[in-house]
């Protein structure tokens, strides 16, 4: 453990705090893709199933069970107690193009040919992609909430503080994970964009809107 | 193993 991992984990937990509890004190999930939320339900549900195997420290097996947990209850408040705010004419992003190629590169390239190793390469994948139809929500109304930008900001700093966790093990341990890495990068990838949006308008105080 | 310490991180 060292302080990119630890703050890693704390902005991912930030993360998933802010979003449960913006749905749950507004009473809405306007603007939330539920798609996402789902593929991110099924990350952590297809990466964590070593909690039934092994045991790693206290600190890993109640950070799995929050986030597990946290997951499923915002699915949960997305998809029942909070369906009529639930904006699905937008959430319109096709996951099968992701979950179908992402499952079949997991059979293809993983470290080990065995069911937990290749569903915790599926997990890692798709997680890497899996805040493609929340990104594309935003991208097809043209805007966002502040808050929804805060969770978005802390979700994306998670991973990149993992690619320096990386770095810090490669040097300090001569350890690395050449799937996590690649996956990771692309995840930061991915948020580079909302990034640069987030640091000119969020922090200036104003609105994330995007040019029509 | 190299396979259990990637189990460590979330």
């Amino acid at each position: 453990m060292n302080v990119f991992r630890l703050t890693g984990d704390l902005s991912h937990l930030a993360a998933i705090i802010i979003l449960l509890l913006k749905i749950w004190k507004s009473r809405s999930c306007a603007g939330i893709s539920g798609k996402s939320q789902i593929l991110f339900a099924i990350v952590f549900t297809t990466r964590y199933l070593d909690l039934l195997t092994s045991f790693i420290s206290i600190y890993n097996t109640s950070m799995k069970v929050i986030y597990i947990g946290c997951a499923y209850a915002t699915v949960y408040l997305i998809y029942m107690k909070f369906r009529a705010t639930y904006d699905g004419n937008h959430d319109s992003f096709r996951v099968e193009f992701l979950v179908v190629p992402v499952g079949g590169l997991a059979v293809l390239v993983n470290h080990d040919f065995s069911f937990l190793e290749i569903l915790w390469t599926f997990s890692i994948y798709l997680e890497s992609v899996a805040i493609l139809p929340q990104l594309f929500m935003i991208s097809k109304t043209g805007e966002a909430e502040t808050i929804t930008t805060h969770y978005l900001f802390c979700l994306g700093l998670y991973r990149a503080l993992y690619l320096l966790n990386w770095i810090w093990r490669f040097y300090f341990e001569s350890f690395f994970d050449m799937i996590a890495i690649v996956a990771g990068v692309v995840q930061t990838v991915l948020y580079c964009d909302f990034f640069y949006l987030y640091i000119t308008k969020v922090l200036k105080g104003k609105k994330l809107s995007l040019p029509a | 193993s190299e396979e259990a310490k990637h189990k460590d991180e979330l």
